[in-house]
């Protein structure tokens, strides 16, 4: 098979803990980002669009251009469709702009689409995701079709807004605690 | 005098008049929140009853897309919708709320996916929300990349927090330290927004950096073209800077810019909380502040501003993010060589606080020209 993230850290955050592996039957949720046509393209109108220089400054895309220009190719689409069929995934939606397909399938199902992902249950007081700890694998047909599967090692990332005084134990603000 | 930072403190920093808010029907902007991270309306109006006399504002949020929650508000939450409200104020304003519906949604991703799924959005989005740039795969970091050029090339204006922990650090696999950026703040295709505190915490003063504010060198993205004259002229002026070895100097260099980020009065669960700090309070405050330029552009018939960077940023004097923050540098690696020391603020562009903090009228004039 073929990795496409070979590089993705996967590391449990601090207050997961790991519920144990999901059933075979247990559906989950995956999102293939599919490759996209034009980036180079993409980025060179970004430039025009944005730089008052240009004749083109400010003459933003809509969404059905986008899509016109990103979306993948027929050959892409169609050896993704294939492959899921081939599993037996049919519970599909693509965005708008076609490049993201999110499937609602079985994990044993995952398993076998994905060799090497093994799917558990991480719990984070009432937060559960689930989550691959193990890299996962796509067949060699899609390496020229798919950047990454979505939905694998990623955890949400947790935002924190501190209130320093109360972090620190002091209920005073830090500017005026270092001039003491 | 004041008891820390409130819409009025920083309406008065960032020179707004109290007629500098939304007049035009179809301005908006938005904020995203994920993680089960909800806001309540019952205290965005305590929150606007207590601190938002002397502006006209609104005093709810017009559409959430996504679930919002029964349970406790989030300070987060509460923070972002209702600092955005009081920088662009009386501007409609949406909260993007992706938890993830199943437990394997990525919620970031799902925020992604709506921007690619909806032909009508606000026009600014307002997101404090970062990783760790070495965490990240490679194909990740440069898919949703795409999807922000995406965005901009649909004329979105998006703000992302620089982070908390000033440059990082990060140990290398031979045990060496290097600093440790934050993506998306490290994309070359949205805004990113760093942090400064009053010099004098209870008067409405000159501006320091704040030690927390993230900021440095992406080691993924290279250094777009309009960012080179004014990096190199850091790398050149800056009296101290920390080894070359532990940052990229040819990386996108973040952030653009900067704004308060100590101190905030926040109302929630309906009890006014002190002394809330972050990136994340500076992040809505900028974002604000876009949408209503973005107001006054699209009154005169003009489109919206779009990526700031390419066009604006680069031609932005110290005239316009004024006055300058000179002073003050951000937190690094623990250790011999650099003891804890990032990079310090320099007049002009700098990698804590870019390129100063806003002065509105005349950032106004400079989008508007």
């Amino acid at each position: 098979g073929w990795a496409p993230e070979p590089d993705q850290l996967f590391r449990t955050p601090a207050g997961w803990s790991d519920a144990g592996r999901l059933a075979p039957s247990e559906t989950l949720s995956l999102t293939f980002a599919l490759r996209q046509r034009n980036v180079q393209r993409l980025a060179r109108l970004v430039q025009q669009v944005s730089s008052p220089d240009s004749a083109k400054y400010g003459q933003f895309l809509s969404l059905a251009d986008v899509q016109a220009l990103v979306a993948p190719s027929p050959l892409t689409l169609g050896t993704v469709q294939k492959w899921l069929d081939r599993h037996g995934v049919w519970d599909c939606r693509a965005v708008s702009t076609m490049d993201f397909l999110q499937c609602q399938l079985p994990a044993g199902t995952a398993e076998r689409l994905l060799p090497g992902a093994q799917f558990h249950r991480y719990r984070n007081g009432t937060l559960s995701s689930v989550r691959s700890p193990s890299p996962y694998t796509l067949s060699e047909e899609l390496q020229e079709h798919v950047d990454f599967v979505g939905g694998l090692h990623r955890f949400p990332a947790e935002r924190k807004v501190v209130s320093r005084a109360w972090a620190s134990g002091r209920m005073w603000p830090r500017r005026a605690t270092r001039s003491t | 005098f004041h008891l820390g930072v409130t819409p009025a403190v920083i309406r008065q920093r960032y020179n707004l008049t109290d007629g500098d808010v939304g007049t035009f029907q179809n301005s908006s902007q938005a904020c995203a929140q994920f993680l089960e991270q909800y806001f309540h309306q019952a205290d965005l109006s305590e929150f606007m009853h207590l601190f938002g006399g002397g502006f006209p504002h609104r005093c709810s949020v017009d559409r959430v897309v996504g679930r919002q929650g029964q349970g406790k508000a989030g300070l987060e939450a509460s923070l972002d919708v209702e600092y955005l409200m009081s920088t662009g104020a009386n501007i409609s304003t949406w909260v993007f709320s992706t938890a993830g519906r199943h437990e394997s949604q990525e919620p970031f991703l799902q925020w992604l996916l709506l921007l690619s799924n909806m032909s009508a959005l606000p026009w600014v989005h307002s997101v404090s929300y970062g990783d760790d740039e070495d965490s990240l795969s490679r194909a990740y970091l440069e898919r949703v990349n795409v999807e922000f050029m995406k965005a901009a090339a649909r004329g979105l204006s998006i703000l992302f927090a620089s982070g908390d922990l000033g440059a990082g650090c990060r140990t290398t696999s031979e045990g060496k330290h290097v600093f440790r950026p934050s993506f998306p703040a490290s994309s070359p295709y949205v805004t990113t927004v760093g942090g400064t505190s009053f010099r004098d915490p209870f008067l409405v003063s000159a501006e320091v950096s704040d030690y927390i504010s993230g900021g440095g060198f992406s080691n993924v993205f290279p250094m777009p073209s309009y960012q080179a004259a004014a990096v190199k002229r850091y790398l050149s002026v800056a009296p101290r800077l920390p080894p070359s070895t532990y940052y990229n100097s040819t990386g996108r260099a973040y952030p653009d810019l900067a704004a308060l980020s100590d101190n905030y009065w926040v109302v929630t669960n309906r009890i006014p909380v002190p002394w809330v700090s972050g990136t994340s309070a500076s992040t809505p405050v900028v974002a604000g502040l876009i949408a209503l330029i973005n107001d006054q552009r699209l009154r005169r018939g003009r489109p919206p501003p779009g990526l700031p960077q390419p066009r604006t940023l680069q031609g932005i004097t110290s005239r316009t993010l004024s006055p300058q923050v000179t002073q003050g540098c951000h937190l690094s690696c623990l250790d011999a060589t650099v003891e804890g020391q990032g990079f310090c603020a320099a007049p002009s562009w700098d990698p804590v606080t870019g390129w100063g903090t806003p002065n509105f009228p005349e950032l106004l004039r400079a989008m508007l020209g």
